[in-house]
């Protein structure tokens, strides 16, 4: 198609101009040609996702790229979250329903 | 249980943005917002306390290794108190001399902590009355997330897998696209805007710093417990013998 070859503006950036932006903005580096090729993976999977999420969401929200977005699921968790599952909620923390406050 | 209440417009009530940074204590932030809020609405007086505080005298002694804010609220109540943030400051990892609570003069002190009912209206009737609270929530949405209302369903937000302990400071209903923006850039998808719709959220207080998100908040779909906000919906409990003027939430 024609259309397309054509000319019309500013090419798109590619995945690495985006990524050496994103290493700019959030004053990201790495340790190993290695380590940085793992995170530019991490970092186009994360941008797939966040388009996938941009479709499926039936809200309003944005997503895209943020902090977060050269880390794993899973590194994410263990970074942010706060991981344990609760076993059990404790005895003094009382079920209380919204009419029953300044009861005895 | 009026249609919007949002707790940050009302003058000191909401503290500034906290950043946990790597350590994993949204747990103790979360209550430490609480605590805050709550204070100055009982008291009008301002405070901001200490999370690190939190963090070496929570029972387990190794607050950045995750908690829960029902930990935090123990913590205050064996210690009588919290110390101020000025006093006992953030440092982002245990003190290694442990709990250093008994050098410093108690700022803020609560009488007993509960948890409500599951129930996303009683929850917002008691906000509006009484004032922010902390939900837990699953956060995997977040990592991607710049602006807007998510409305998770529990396919891609797991309601029973919570995470992330936050302050929940408001709920509004609107246009999805009418809240505080961030300053960062656009994302690159190239994607036709979606409709304005008028959606009921949520707003939550993160503690990722002011630079995530919305300007350190965002908002979530408030009636259908996205990413299962109703599952720890806690609070502490303040009774203050002097009774001032209350505060109400503003609309």
């Amino acid at each position: 198609d024609s259309l397309l070859t054509k000319d019309t503006g500013p090419r798109p950036l590619e995945l690495t101009e985006v990524f050496k932006l994103f290493q700019i903005k959030y004053n990201r580096s790495y340790t190993s040609p290695a380590e940085y090729a793992h995170r530019l993976n991490i970092f186009a999977h994360n941008l797939a996702q966040a388009q996938k999420l941009q479709e499926e969401d039936l809200g309003t929200a944005e997503f895209g790229e943020t902090p977060f977005s050269d880390l794993t699921e899973e590194e994410f968790g263990q970074l942010y979250g706060h991981q344990k599952a609760p076993e059990r909620i404790p005895d003094v923390v009382k079920k209380a329903g919204f009419e029953k406050w300044g009861q005895p | 249980v009026p249609s919007t209440c949002d707790w940050r417009k009302a003058r000191n009530i909401i503290s500034s943005i906290k950043n946990q940074k790597t350590c994993r204590c949204c747990w103790a932030i979360a209550a430490a917002d609480n605590i805050e809020s709550l204070w100055h609405i009982k008291t009008q007086e301002f405070v901001e306390v200490s999370v690190q505080e939190l963090l070496d005298c929570e029972r387990c002694g190794n607050g950045c290794n995750g908690g829960f804010v029902w930990d935090a609220y123990i913590a205050v109540l064996n210690n009588s108190g919290l110390a101020s943030e000025k006093d006992y400051p953030f440092k982002g990892y245990p003190n290694p001399h442990g709990c250093l609570a008994n050098r410093y003069k108690k700022v803020a002190w609560i009488q007993d902590f509960t948890m409500l009912d599951s129930d996303e209206q009683a929850i917002a009737g008691y906000l509006a009355a009484h004032g922010p609270i902390t939900v837990t929530i699953n956060m995997k949405l977040l990592q991607s997330y710049r602006k807007g209302v998510i409305k998770a369903t529990p396919t891609t937000c797991d309601p029973q897998h919570v995470d992330h302990s936050v302050l929940l400071v408001g709920f509004g209903k609107g246009k999805g696209e009418e809240g505080i923006q961030s300053g960062t850039v656009m994302s690159q998808t190239c994607k036709p805007r979606k409709p304005r719709r008028s959606v009921p959220y949520w707003i939550l207080k993160n503690s990722w710093g002011a630079k995530w998100g919305e300007k350190g908040y965002f908002r979530l779909y408030r009636g259908n417990n996205s990413c299962g906000i109703t599952k720890y919906p806690i609070t502490a409990r303040l009774d203050h013998s002097v009774k001032k003027l209350p505060i109400s939430c503003p609309p």
